[in-house]
């Protein structure tokens, strides 16, 4: 069978449907000082998956704040920073007016996954750390 | 503050896949 390291090669999926694939990539990014990217991602996945039910109600108002906070709020932060205005703002509006819906955040995703899929994960393969892996 | 930490971290946790 092919060996999970040269999986990862294949596509950023690949490589994230890997526990050990994204712990040695979030290490790579957090050398690069871009690991909130990755963390970003999965959050948006996780929030994204909750399901809909009374209890996760308040959860998603509280998480929907608390990752806008962390990761959008900060013009300045890495996030922030790969994510297009408009898309700033509607995340902005959605939590102002608690129009909170499982997919508020899916553009923003996909911003930051394009991103890493032409910037930080061909750098990853070519890495000291990939290649020391393998 | 912790609390929002953790809730954070679960939800980034719930979306990775689980140990094959």
């Amino acid at each position: 069978p092919t060996p999970p390291y040269l999986k990862w090669a294949e596509s950023l999926h690949s490589l994230l449907d890997d526990q050990d694939g994204i712990q040695l990539f979030r290490t790579f990014l957090k050398q690069e000082e871009c690991a909130d990217m990755l963390d970003f991602w999965f959050a948006c996945s996780g929030f994204r998956k909750l399901e809909a039910n009374e209890i996760n109600e308040e959860k998603k108002v509280k998480l929907s704040k608390l990752i806008y906070k962390k990761y959008i709020l900060d013009n300045n932060g890495i996030v922030s920073r790969q994510i297009k205005p408009a898309t700033k703002s509607f995340i902005r509006d959605c939590v102002m007016k608690l129009h909170i819906d499982p997919a508020m955040f899916d553009q923003a995703q996909t911003e930051i996954q394009t991103m890493m899929e032409e910037n930080t994960y061909p750098l990853f393969l070519k890495s000291d750390i990939y290649l020391e892996y393998t | 503050i912790d609390s929002e930490d953790d809730l954070l971290q679960e939800c980034i946790s719930s979306a990775m896949p689980k140990k094959k």
